[in-house]
């Protein structure tokens, strides 16, 4: 039978930084083709094809994050694969092969981790789960 | 064809919309 895709509604304006992303604007539907873990969705929209962040838009039906995992306290081991400087307060700054432990896996790609004492956000495309090859 | 998602980290949620979650 025919794959029937999720309808999403986008909340905010989103213009794209590359070309394989697609511009939003408030209120378009998109259909989500794809939900990669690093919080980029690939969806359609008219004719349009590409990336666009998870953080934008919201289920047309259902209710929102219906889909979110539930925070783990006891974390999970991961390795930071690339570098990153927090630039919101409420991030965290980590440096290439840091171990540290992912509480809270968001769908946004943003994930809370903590390191020692320290809590915040972390993007998840700049993660590996402890113990993986690349 | 999909191709990989982008490697840079997505933007976080505009200041509306975290407004909106809250």
């Amino acid at each position: 039978g025919p794959i029937i895709l999720d309808t999403y509604r986008a909340m905010a304006d989103f213009t794209k930084t590359s070309k394989h992303e697609i511009n939003l604007r408030v209120g378009d539907l998109v259909e989500i083709v794809e939900k990669s873990q690093n919080g980029w969705w690939f969806c359609q929209c008219d004719s349009h094809r590409g990336w666009v962040p998870a953080s934008y838009l919201e289920p047309l039906d259902g209710p929102e994050e219906a889909e979110e995992a539930e925070p783990n306290y006891a974390g999970e081991h991961h390795v930071t694969v690339k570098a990153y400087k927090a630039e919101q307060g409420d991030e965290i700054s980590l440096e290439l092969g840091e171990t540290i432990e992912v509480i809270h896996k968001l769908l946004d790609g943003w994930w809370v981790i903590r390191k020692g004492e320290e809590t915040g956000y972390f993007p998840s495309t700049f993660l590996q789960k402890a113990g993986k090859k690349e | 064809s999909i191709k990989n998602p982008p490697q840079n980290p997505p933007p976080r949620p505009p200041v509306e919309v975290r407004r909106k979650r809250v």
